[in-house]
């Protein structure tokens, strides 16, 4: 479903298991993505810390 | 309009910056004779006040001192480092005004970047650095006037000022449309509801303050208040993310995890080195649990806790396909600092009141998200069940230097132990055998029988 939707470009597997709502609806699971252009992957990237 | 002694409008300061949390909160400012129009970036964490001074392929323009005829070189240079970047620059003095702030022109001391590394990042909107914090922080030396403690004299301010941002919600690193206000020399009404909490400045060089208990969806996370204090806990602006202490991190992350509906989350998320993206009509909030933080009140007996809800820390980025929309986790980890950055202050009106050394949090009516506020404070509370102070007393301001100058002080002393021991000792003991030593009747011994 992740690679259907978002290209090769961001393929990952996903460890996301349904879960449960208080009502008893499943949660949606997400799609994890690689922020584009942050080859450093860290938290840092994209944000100030002056 | 809240005036200070009839002389400060704060309302023509209502909405004067430009930006968003990724990318930092802006003013716009003129330097020089004739003025030069250049979006000045409010950084509560750091003191110098610095401008790019020449040409960068990351900032669209820069102050050309040449061009101004009140610019005045002290010819000192300097480099400051920041968490993230450095720049070096040379001091120097211009006249600066403000069209959306303080009515007046007031000498303050500029320093112009010629180098840079990793400061000016690309597609920023800003083009300097207005440090907020303390002089003792100020760069090559706490003499360097800041430029909030020039205005304090020149303008004859009170010594207080305030920040509301308004980014909660929108897209981090978005187009730069959101805004938010700095109103310099007080306080205004018609940024914050309901009551300011107030904590003490412990130490006047960050807007350092005291964190008691950090709760996630209402469970305290039972850590010693010492590591929310590790070092430092401070308010800065000039920081996106909402930092903590690594431990501190572990603990937060683990019960968002247990308490979230969210089960095996990847670590990538919590790193920041994956983003979670969801169906376009979806919003993921719902999933994951308030944060608390509580901070010492005034008086110190009792605590106040200000409450960011998910959509402060689940930020949405631009990045989204078609079908998608995506968040990251505007939480990091930190080696040096628990930092209330933009992730925490996006939702409230914070005032920093240097006059009677205290940080104050109100709540702020932009701080919504589809018309639900996303922030909460409330008090009082007992600290009954926190220790008296949750801030170690000696404060290590560069705990790595301190380190190396202790060990090179024992190195130093241990040599200077071996040195004077050796004077003690009487010559006998000093003396060197050699081959020549050896009993013959050129030896001491069989001269001295001889006499």
């Amino acid at each position: 479903v992740a690679s259907g939707r978002c290209g090769a470009r961001f393929v990952f597997p996903l460890r996301v298991s349904p879960a449960v709502a208080p009502n008893g609806s499943l949660v949606p699971t997400p799609v994890l993505l690689k922020p584009a252009g942050r080859a450093g992957a860290s938290q840092e990237a994209g944000s100030l810390a002056l | 309009a809240a005036e200070s002694g009839g002389a400060v409008n704060f309302v023509a300061m209502v909405d004067n910056l430009q930006g968003d949390s990724g990318r930092g909160y802006y003013l716009e400012m003129l330097l020089g004779t004739p003025p030069q129009k250049l979006n000045i970036l409010v950084d509560t964490g750091s003191s110098n006040f610095a401008v790019a001074g020449a040409p960068n392929a990351d900032v669209a323009s820069y102050f050309d001192t040449k061009k101004s005829s009140t610019y005045w070189s002290l010819g000192t240079e300097v480099t400051v480092k920041y968490t993230q970047g450095s720049w070096t620059g040379t001091l120097g003095t211009d006249v600066i005004t403000m069209p959306k702030g303080i009515n007046g022109t007031y000498t303050i001391n500029i320093a112009t970047i010629f180098q840079s590394d990793n400061f000016f990042l690309k597609g920023v909107k800003w083009h300097g650095i207005l440090g907020l914090a303390y002089s003792v922080l100020a760069k090559p030396s706490s003499s360097v006037e800041t430029f909030f403690d020039s205005l304090v004299s020149q303008a004859k301010i009170p010594n207080i000022f305030s920040l509301q941002m308004c980014g909660a919600g929108l897209p981090v690193s978005g187009s730069g449309t959101s805004g938010g206000s700095l109103i310099l020399g007080g306080i205004e009404p018609s940024l914050y509801e309901g009551e300011v909490w107030y904590t003490p400045i412990k130490e006047e060089w960050y807007y350092q303050v005291e964190i008691l208990k950090l709760e996630v969806a209402g469970q305290n996370l039972n850590l010693d208040c010492r590591e929310y204090n590790k070092e430092k806990a401070i308010v800065d602006s000039g920081t996106t993310l909402l930092r903590l202490p690594e431990k501190v991190f572990s603990a937060v992350v683990d019960a968002i995890v247990r308490t979230s509906l969210i089960q095996e989350f990847s670590p990538g998320f919590w790193i920041g080195a994956q983003l979670a993206c969801w169906g376009i009509m979806e919003e993921p909030w719902a999933m994951f649990p308030k944060i608390s933080i509580y901070l010492r009140d005034e008086n110190s007996s009792s605590s106040f806790r200000i409450t960011i809800l998910p959509q402060l820390y689940i930020q949405p980025v631009l990045e989204t396909d078609q079908n998608l929309k995506c968040y990251r986790f505007g939480i990091s980890s930190s080696t040096n600092a628990l930092v209330l950055g933009a992730t925490v202050m996006e939702g409230f009106y914070v005032i920093f009141d240097r006059a009677q050394k205290k940080v104050g949090f109100a709540l702020s009516p932009c701080a919504e998200v589809g018309g639900f506020p996303v922030s909460e404070i409330e008090g009082p509370f007992t600290t009954a069940d926190v220790a008296s102070n949750c801030v170690s007393t000696i404060s290590f301001h560069e705990p790595i230097l301190w380190i190396v100058s202790y060990a090179l002080m024992s190195f130093c002393g241990l040599v200077l132990l071996f040195l004077i021991i050796l004077l003690l000792l009487p010559p006998r003991f000093r003396h060197h055998y050699t081959e020549n030593d050896i009993v013959n009747d050129e030896s001491s011994l069989v001269r001295h029988r001889w006499k």
